[in-house]
């Protein structure tokens, strides 16, 4: 389903390159679940911002089902990110004038559904993160690990084909951790094709196998079971 | 050094109240190292925010170093916090506009410190998280866990009498994180007091004792090595 050749991207901060991904090849099959593992600063937000359609890179090919990327003009990569794409960003990027509950509905919003079902579905999606009495508060009234578990319901309300998540359990305590990753683990198991960023060994154990970024280059590669 | 008696700190969204922290008391003595657990949505960041004066309690008393804090005015405040207390933010708060260094330098800049040794000091606390060569970044260009390395050296630059650092390692991988950490045990070894709101059981464990937060109020208190 995405098929990486010598992806690259280099930032430009001043006069100095910053060469954050460099020369990634990478298969990753429909219904895997795989999780992107190193050091910080090593790449991982980066790849999954390439992968997720939300940069591109400065060299490389990106083939995403069968399609080629990175020939697309900024309308399509943003229609392609919209209806194929959930992504759980580092930060959230929650919309601050928005109700945790209006931010789930919001990709329901661009697709199109109708305002009755839009609203059962994220007080559906709100309740299985915990967070029905908190559905009416903005995000600056939101812990940060609500604020955590709002942009995983976000992310999967219109039950993506892909699911890219930047630490999803770096705010939560193991409670609400775990079950977020049972929320993943299901839809993982349901085909959805799943990347996973985290530094917590516990969360990369869950995926099928790990990638191991290390300044930009993927270093090691192994099985789920082995870290 | 901090006395709190029956804390109380309730917000209102629309027509509901929300009870963050509910008759909370404690003693922390100077030089103290203590962590806070709990649940997410539990009052931690409340409860660190109520401490670090950027937040007053609906209800009781807060002595810092003997005086009672509930009954400055903003600006005696603000005062007191810049003066007295580091702050690491859960969401670190960096300035958009100013690099790397510049963050670094800004507590300096509030106390007057000269220009040239404000340079110095700003260039071995980043290089201390291991960021030389992100010092002319802007937070954008910084990825999750270089913006928390920075955070931490801000917070750590002025030595001050009282640290408090929410969640200092929650974007940081293994390596980063124990250099952070021990960086607060040799703060905390020469005398600062320390409190660190954490998820993670082994930053739990290099605490003197735990408190236990849950919906709002003090549940349990343990020693270090206890969790
Ligand atoms: N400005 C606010 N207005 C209304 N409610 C708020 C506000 N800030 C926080 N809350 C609520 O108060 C409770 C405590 O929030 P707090 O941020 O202290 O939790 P926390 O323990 O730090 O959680 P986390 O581990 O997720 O960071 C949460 O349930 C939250 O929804
Ligand atoms: N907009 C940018 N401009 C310049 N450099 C950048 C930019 N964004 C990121 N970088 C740099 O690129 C490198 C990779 O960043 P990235 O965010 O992908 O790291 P990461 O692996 O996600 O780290 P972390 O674990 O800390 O979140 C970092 O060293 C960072 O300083
Ligand atoms: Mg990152
Ligand atoms: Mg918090």
């Amino acid at each position: 389903m995405i098929h990486l050749a010598g992806i690259c991207r280099t930032y430009q901060v001043g006069d100095q390159p910053v060469r954050a991904l460099v020369d990634v090849d990478e298969e990753i099959r429909e219904g895997e679940h795989v999780a992107i593992m190193g050091p910080s600063g090593s790449g991982k937000s980066t790849l999954l911002n390439v992968i997720g359609c939300l940069d591109r890179p400065t060299a490389g090919s990106y083939t995403l089902g069968g399609r080629e990327v990175g020939g697309l003009d900024d309308s399509a990569l943003t229609q392609v990110r919209r209806h194929e794409i959930g992504f759980v960003f580092q930060f959230f990027h929650l919309i601050p004038r928005l109700s945790a509950a209006e931010n789930v509905e919001l990709p329901m919003v661009f697709a199109g559904v109708p305002r009755r079902e839009r609203r059962q579905r994220a007080a559906a999606a709100i309740a299985a993160v915990g967070l029905e009495e908190r559905a009416a508060h903005l995000p600056e009234q939101l812990s940060g690990g609500e604020r955590q578990r709002v942009a995983m319901a976000r992310a999967t309300i219109m039950r993506p084909a892909l699911l890219l998540a930047d630490e999803p359990t770096g705010n939560l305590d193991s409670k609400s951790g775990n079950a977020v990753l049972e929320m993943l683990d299901e839809l993982s198991d349901n085909g959805l094709t799943l990347l996973v960023v985290t530094h917590n060994p516990k969360v990369a154990q869950r995926a099928d196998r790990i990638l191991f970024l290390v300044d930009g280059r993927i270093a090691k590669r192994v099985a789920g079971d082995q870290v």
